[in-house]
């Protein structure tokens, strides 16, 4: 969860 | 979503609209590496693979389709487009893509975050997108002319890592426990390979003269 919160950017 | 970020979004938008620009209007690719552009399709295919599993925002999908079409199609008009392809100068683009890439494979198995299909494609294209311009800058050194919309591009394309740094020192500062530690350091080795190039850039600039860059 903590890993995938910050996979928003391009 | 803060203003570094937008930004570096949208000159990452305008780097690729001035590169279809000059393939659209021109019908020409001169001076533009056909292994950068094939290196950055690989680079989104495989950061993008969570395209359809994991659900941000509207606008992170349709960035991501953006980038994802956009980088297939300007492979597909300097590799197939009949007129497009023949100002492609295969000759002085002679970096191998295997040199690049397999390296950065490597790296990605041994530092990632997780060990898992996904998390190492992830890695891998960070790793890869940071050498991926290499090809391109050398195609530059050799090309005596380099043409306005070519210099503009590569500029877009340094000033949208760049602008992503600080988005990082932003969202570092503002956000708690926001650390990344791979994007960061391929990053801004990323972002360093442009120095040189920016360099002169500005120097032409300031001077009014043609952007030329030394062999």
């Amino acid at each position: 969860e903590f890993l995938h919160q910050q996979k928003d950017e391009l | 979503m803060n203003i570094f970020r937008l930004t570096a979004d949208m000159t990452h938008l305008m780097s690729v609209i001035v590169l279809l620009l000059k393939i659209h209007t021109i019908k020409s690719c001169a001076g533009i590496s056909l292994k950068t552009q094939e290196l950055y399709a690989i680079v989104f295919t495989c950061r993008y693979l969570d395209i359809f599993t994991d659900f941000i925002s509207f606008y992170n999908t349709i960035m991501k389709v953006i980038f994802l079409w956009t980088s297939f199609s300007i492979v597909w008009y300097m590799r197939y487009h009949k007129i497009v392809r023949r100002s492609y100068d295969k000759d002085q683009d002679t970096f191998r893509h295997v040199f690049l890439m397999l390296p950065c494979l490597v790296l990605a198995l041994l530092i990632n975050e997780r060990f898992t299909f996904k998390e190492v494609m992830w890695t891998f294209s960070f790793y890869l997108e940071a050498v991926a311009i290499l090809p391109q800058l050398v195609l530059l050194q050799r090309t005596r002319n380099i043409d306005n919309l070519t210099g503009q591009y590569i500029f877009l394309l340094g000033a949208y890592r760049a602008l992503y740094i600080l988005n990082w020192i932003y969202r570092y500062v503002t956000e708690p426990n926001y650390v990344h530690w791979i994007p960061w350091m391929s990053g801004l080795v990323q972002t360093l390979l442009y120095g040189d190039f920016f360099y002169y850039y500005f120097l032409s600039w300031k001077n009014n003269v043609k952007l030329q860059l030394p062999a």
